[in-house]
């Protein structure tokens, strides 16, 4: 463990805690993408199967079940207890579009064609676009809740910080997985755009909003 | 080398 993994997983939780926080206490999920949250919901479930099968660290384990609850927690406030709020007309990415690539691709480019290293590589395929519907939602309504950018941020500082972790663990310990790092690289990519908006609106006190 | 296979990370 080092200290950028350690800062990502904190921005990580952080950005769930900051989603779940914002449905609850507003008791709505506008603005919100379930589509995203389905599939950081299945992200999860594929990748974290190796609870039961490798035990790593009380660490690890612990953050794997709080990530799965939390997420499962999202979905279950979006689809159904705050349902009434989903702002579903907006929410129109196809899904098939990302999950179907990530399938075949993890079929294709794998370490090992066995079910449960398939299943942790298509996660990783999958987080990496998983994010796709919320920025395609945010840019069909040409706006974003200020807390919804701070979920937003928190979600991509977590990639760049497992980047760095990566260069950090490649000369460190002689460690790198190379599925990993270009997936990790492809998604903090697509957050590129969005930082850009976040420093020089959101933080500046000004509404996310996107030139008509 | 490649740590291929092992996954220690979230």
């Amino acid at each position: 463990m080092n200290i950028f993994r350690l800062l990502g997983d904190i921005s990580h939780l952080l950005a769930i805690i900051i989603l779940l926080r914002k449905i609850w206490m507003s008791r709505s999920c506008a603005g919100i993408s379930g589509k995203s949250q389905l599939l950081f919901g299945l992200v999860y479930t594929t990748r974290y199967l190796d609870l039961i099968t490798s035990y790593i660290s009380l660490y690890n384990s612990v953050m794997k079940v709080v990530f799965l609850a939390a997420s499962y927690a999202t979905i279950y406030l979006m689809y159904v207890k705050f349902k009434a709020t989903y702002d579903h007309n907006h929410d129109t990415f196809r899904i098939e579009f990302l999950v179907v690539p990530a399938v075949a691709l993890a079929l294709l480019i794998n370490h090992d064609f066995q079910v449960v290293e398939i299943l942790w590589t298509f996660s990783i395929y999958l987080e990496s676009v998983a994010i796709l519907p919320q920025l395609f939602m945010v840019s069909k309504t040409g706006e974003a809740e200020s807390i919804t950018s701070h979920y937003l941020f928190a979600l991509g500082v977590y990639r760049g910080l497992y980047l760095l972790n990566w260069i950090y663990r490649f000369w460190a310990e002689d460690h790198y997985d190379l599925i990993a790092i270009v997936a990790g690289v492809v998604q903090t990519v697509l957050y590129c755009d969005f930082f850009y908006l976040y420093i020089t609106k959101v933080l500046r006190g000004k509404k996310l909003q996107l030139p008509a | 080398a490649s740590s291929k296979g092992i996954h220690d990370e979230l």
